[in-house]
């Protein structure tokens, strides 16, 4: 069991430090265990150097950068374990365009071995979808669904 | 294995039966602000078998059944449906396609259901235990939740490892 | 004491109650004081009916609905009691583009009494800012300030 | 009664002397994910007399001192200036124009001045006090902080009335 999580371990944080770099372009991340002693039950913490900067703590980072760093350890964990389906609601929220058009980028490239359903408002994560529903609510405060095509969403958003 | 088809009555603001088709790849969800987004990824969870409440924004578990708005009445009953692919046979029965429901009444009694045969909670946990789909999975961000993921307290980030173990 | 206290309550929820329906296009907003035997120490409770769906406690409402109701709150108190100046970090992140547009016109309209300092990645708040600063992280780590003319951000937004 | 200049230097990301000079009306700052925009709303806090460093991100008061960077050395202390239009009069102090000024070195211990003239935490706090410019005011919203006004908790709803009486 301990050789497990530990094997786990190291390929989760190769794999964090690798996708970090990729949405960052460039700097580092990496997952410190804070008691070797006892594998089991040992916490976990998180260090980041976005290009540029030193390694700190997540604490210190802006709210855009710890949320693409929080993306950065979702998708790693992802990419070693895929769940049958994923629902991201509004991750990209915090992120400016620049940082939405990578994430999109990345997403795109794991989609062929994971199903994503992701709620957005950014146009740069829609633009990636293959297919897209919209919700909207009626007059009579019930929901309903329309499925737009992509192209009339872009030309709207344009 | 993915997540095929979703059938939404009387769940939240979904007050009239609706059906969303998926397929593999990306899905986007879009509209207006309160148009019933995050509604749909509560949904999700609380089929896979979500016992909090407060993590569906609600009070009491009868919160998530159409509450009636200025024009429509209330709705007695709740019921959700997922059918998800299982031709690879990652899940633990012998069928291609396997559709769980959840239903939910005004008394608060909850029902459960494997390709439509009444089953409990513990069932419809242990077919999805192990997938990353459980209740601690990292398969479901809700909305303004992706920062907890990086949060500051290193046991948190534990439990996400063992989920993925 | 006492008086002033409910005098300013009235005024608070009067204006509460037209900012809501002006950001929202409809719809109703109050404030009930949760203990009426005792004014000194009572705490107050924020309900909310955007247009067409019933009168409910703000837990239910999504998150772009609680942000926008609690825009409608803040405003309302800047509009009884003007503060100095105001510094908003990113309060529209989690608005669609309709509300950006409405919360963006709506601040317009109250700066006459008021300084505000915006920070923003949403192209409807910058088009109606009356100048801007541009920050960038410069390669060796430390932050630095251009002065943006408003026409070259929109010409790269677009 | 309006914010006319900022001065920064040594705080946080602004390693270099930064100003920056407003007008009435509305400024927004842009930028990208990690330039420096909400160091300039913590500054602001900081200069009116903010004590808990939680909420200016950090874990000790010298964290807000330019920790240097793979390039820059660190800097041994940090300063910043907010100049006040007071032609109005609103300030308690018979000047058109008030500068106030906190400055912190490493060995912890931050000093105030306004006009340049040193003076304590509390004549700083008294000078802001009831313009809504306080430690609980209502006017510097900081980042994801804005649905903690309708927090839920009925007795923080109250604060904030209480500050804007
Ligand atoms: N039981 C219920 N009955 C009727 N309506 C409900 C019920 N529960 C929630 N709602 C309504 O559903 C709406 C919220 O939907 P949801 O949170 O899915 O919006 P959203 O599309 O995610 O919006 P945003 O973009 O702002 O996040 C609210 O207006 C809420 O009042
Ligand atoms: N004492 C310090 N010395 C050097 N750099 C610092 C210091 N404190 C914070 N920083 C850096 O400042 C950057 C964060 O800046 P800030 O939070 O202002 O970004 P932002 O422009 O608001 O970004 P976002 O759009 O993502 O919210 C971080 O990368 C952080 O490492
Ligand atoms: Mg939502
Ligand atoms: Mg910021």
């Amino acid at each position: 069991i301990q050789r497990q999580f530990v094997e786990q371990f190291e390929l989760i944080q190769t794999k964090f430090n690798e996708t970090f770099s990729m949405l960052f372009n460039g700097g580092s991340a990496g997952l410190i265990i804070l008691d070797n002693e006892d594998i089991m039950e040992t916490g976990i913490e998180i260090v980041a150097q976005p290009p540029g900067k030193k390694l700190k703590s997540i604490t210190l980072l802006s709210g855009g950068e710890k949320a693409l760093t929080a993306i950065a350890l979702l998708f790693s964990i992802i990419s070693i374990k895929p769940a049958p389906f994923c629902v991201l609601d509004e991750i990209d929220a915090a992120l400016d365009d620049s940082n939405v058009d990578r994430f999109a980028g990345f997403l795109s490239m794991i989609t062929k071995d994971n199903q994503f359903i992701t709620i957005t408002h950014r146009k740069g994560t829609m633009e990636i979808a293959d297919r897209m529903f919209g919700i909207t609510m009626g007059k009579d405060g019930v929901s309903k669904m329309l499925s737009v095509q992509i192209s009339d969403i872009m030309k709207e958003a344009n | 294995m993915y997540l095929k088809k979703m059938e939404i009555y009387g769940f939240k603001s979904f007050a009239d039966k609706t059906e969303l088709d998926f397929k593999r790849g990306i899905t986007a969800i879009v509209g207006p602000n309160g148009s019933g987004k995050s509604n749909i990824s509560d949904a999700i969870k609380w089929v896979l078998g979500e016992q909090k409440i407060k993590s569906l924004r609600g009070t009491k578990m009868e919160d998530v059944i159409f509450a009636g708005t200025l024009i429509r009445k209330p709705l007695g009953y709740a019921e959700v449906t997922l059918v998800i692919d299982n031709s690879e046979g990652m899940l633990n029965l012998d069928y291609s396609e396997i559709s769980v429901t959840r239903r939910i009444f005004r008394s608060g009694e909850s029902e459960y259901l494997i390709n439509k045969n009444q089953c409990r909670l513990k069932d419809v946990q242990e077919l999805f235990a192990d997938t990353g789909l459980g209740k601690e999975g990292y398969s479901i961000i809700g909305q303004g939740k992706i920062d907890s993921i990086v949060s500051s307290n290193p046991q948190d980030i534990r439990n996400l490892f063992d989920e993925a173990a």
